[in-house]
């Protein structure tokens, strides 16, 4: 492993990447209902989606005790989803019934960005 | 994070960023790699938020996570956000929630707010100057005119710092990382140093979307905790995102 201070010259190369590794586009149609927005996409990518909640779980198991846990996040992060602004709480739903992953486990990771800072 | 705007001599502006995220958050000993990093890589997509059959704005999203971390808005801005690090922290402001006070808001649902509801640079600009946050952040905000670029320093409840393009010591770049740029980044993480060095290296004559992505593909400006490059220019309202995987040896952060 490199120690700092950097050890790597400017790249010159780098540009074009691999286009493996480029991004696909997802239309997001604002007319639709909340709860429809996003089911295409959370059905398509759910499998990778319960594995990195999975991961967040695994982490927090390490410090409590995981079933408590998990029982905690799906029941009182859930009922946060009605207290959000619109249309999120909505949004979330939708992903979790699509995704077929509880709620509450939703909530947890699109709050995690404020609760990451601990 | 790594964020940049650069521009061009025509006064073209060029928005991207190198979006880090998992210091800490369980490692892979099998792949030596950060465990939540590899599994966030695999969800990134472009959203392109279309209202009426056309595009209103265009963002870089985890699959899942609604909020909006990376976007931008043709013919009006581009936004990126770096996380902050803070003892009055996002935490707090999640707590302070929970207890009934409603007053501060999300940061993913207020950029998405932002990016999509702004009808331009210094309405944007303003918004996120003064509206209560639940968590610290540096908002990189570009705009689409010459000059329009700056790095807005927030906590929760006041802005701390606001650094405008113009007035930077290059006068065509502006760069933000995870400190605050006026103060001397620590020793352990300083990717400041290494992407100055390279924007100079690369002069603004040369400034565009392949030589910014160079500089964020230099390492350890980008790092194993490194998820994706989102490269934005608001003018055509471009959004261009590859999944990034740092080659051992790679500085973990």
């Amino acid at each position: 492993q490199d120690v700092p201070p950097f050890t790597e010259d400017c790249r010159t190369d780098a540009y074009p990447p691999n286009e493996k590794d480029r991004v696909k586009t997802f239309v997001l149609n604002l007319d639709l209902p909340p709860k429809e927005r996003w089911s295409n996409l959370a059905k398509e990518k759910a499998p990778e989606l319960k594995a990195m909640i999975q991961s967040i779980i695994d982490l927090v198991g390490s410090v409590v005790n995981v079933t408590e846990a998990i029982a905690f996040i799906d029941k009182e992060f859930a009922l946060l989803a009605d207290q959000l602004p619109a249309p999120y709480g909505d949004e979330m739903k939708g992903i979790a019934t699509a995704a077929d992953i509880p709620l509450g486990q939703v909530v947890l990771y699109n709050v995690f960005y404020e609760i990451f800072t601990l | 994070c790594t964020s940049i705007i650069a521009e061009a001599p025509n006064g073209t502006l060029y928005h991207a960023r190198n979006l880090d995220f998992g210091l800490f958050l369980g490692w892979d000993t099998e792949n030596d790699k950060w465990a939540l990093t590899e599994k966030l890589r695999p969800l990134i997509i472009n959203v392109d938020y279309q209202s009426g059959g056309k595009t209103v704005a265009r963002a870089v999203h985890f699959t899942g996570y609604i909020g909006v971390l990376t976007g931008v808005k043709p013919g009006v801005l581009t936004l990126s956000m770096n996380e902050r690090f803070q003892l009055d922290g996002g935490y707090v402001g999640f707590i302070k929630w929970l207890l009934g006070d409603h007053s501060g808001k999300w940061m993913g649902f207020f950029l998405r707010e932002t990016l999509v509801s702004s009808a331009s640079y210094e309405a944007a600009k303003s918004s996120i100057m003064t509206e209560e946050l639940l968590a610290p952040a540096y908002f990189i905000l570009g705009g689409n005119s010459s000059g329009q670029g700056c790095v807005i320093t927030r906590s929760r409840e006041t802005m701390d710092n606001l650094e405008e393009l113009k007035k930077t010591e290059s006068g065509w770049f502006i760069l933000q990382t995870n400190y605050d740029n006026w103060k001397t980044p620590p020793f352990f993480d300083d990717r400041r140093t290494p992407a100055t060095k390279c924007m100079n290296k690369m002069t603004k004559e040369k400034a565009g979307l392949a030589g910014i992505y160079n500089v964020l593909s230099t390492k350890p400006v980008m790092n194993l905790l490194t998820t994706y490059t989102a490269l934005m220019q608001v003018n055509s309202g471009y959004l261009e995102t590859y999944i990034r995987d740092c080659p051992q040896p790679c500085f973990p952060w």
